[in-house]
């Protein structure tokens, strides 16, 4: 799931 | 980040490094299958299109321009630049049998039914499959240079190390992602005989040659 609206991860 | 997260990106890197080393060194791209890169450049692609709209580290950033760049680089060596020793004739798996289901499902199930987030999905299932291509071209060749096999594990190992980071996140972080965990399970366990074979013999000395 998004954290703050966006993919964190690669 | 957390240093499961770390060495799985690390290992991706190597990977990556290693397929291009053997390419450029060897000038010659036999064993490797065409079709696998095309959707990891399909992959990088349709996962990195944020790439422009949100930053969250310059590591992160740097690193997608990487994978996106030298995706493109490994299918420009070879369609065109080593293409003479290419062997279309034992590439053959039919990647729109990956493709249609994989947009179908990241059509369905997703987070968001937004274009990039449906994009973004369509990316993470489809590269739990990308793989199928090159194992398959491996088992008709019946072996794999050792090159290639040190290739594969880096690779099959980068996402098994992802689920490690995933479980720490979900414990320190509260993250959870189910359909990037569910498609990492299905990468990771694609490679399993792969990893068998490397650990029994790759480490051995020996080289892989799976039944044919």
């Amino acid at each position: 799931v998004m954290l703050g609206g966006k993919h964190d991860e690669l | 980040m957390n240093i499961f997260r770390l060495v799985g990106d690390m290992s991706h890197l190597l990977a990556i490094i290693i397929l291009l080393m053997k390419m450029w060194k060897s000038r010659s791209v036999a064993g490797i299958s065409g079709k696998s890169q095309i959707l990891f450049a399909i992959v990088f692609t349709t996962r990195y299109l944020d790439l422009f709209t949100s930053f969250v580290s310059i590591y992160n950033t740097s690193m997608k321009v990487f994978f996106i760049g030298t995706s493109y680089v490994t299918v420009y060596f070879i369609y065109q630049h080593f293409k003479p020793t290419y062997d279309s004739n034992h590439d053959t798996f039919r990647v729109e049998f990956l493709i249609v289901p994989v947009g179908g499902l990241a059509f369905l199930v997703n987070h968001e039914f937004s274009l990039l987030e449906i994009l973004w999905t369509f990316s993470i299932y489809l590269e739990s499959v990308a793989i199928l291509p090159q194992l398959f071209m491996v088992s008709k060749t019946g072996e794999a240079e050792s090159i290639t096999s040190h290739y594969l594990f880096a690779l099959g190992s980068y996402r098994a190390l992802y689920l490690l980071n995933w479980i720490y996140r979900y414990y320190f972080e509260g993250f959870f992602d189910l359909i990037a965990v569910v498609a990492g399970c299905v990468q990771t366990i694609l490679y399993c005989d792969f990893f068998y074979l490397y650990i029994t013999k790759v480490l051995k000395g020996k080289k892989i040659s799976l039944p044919a």
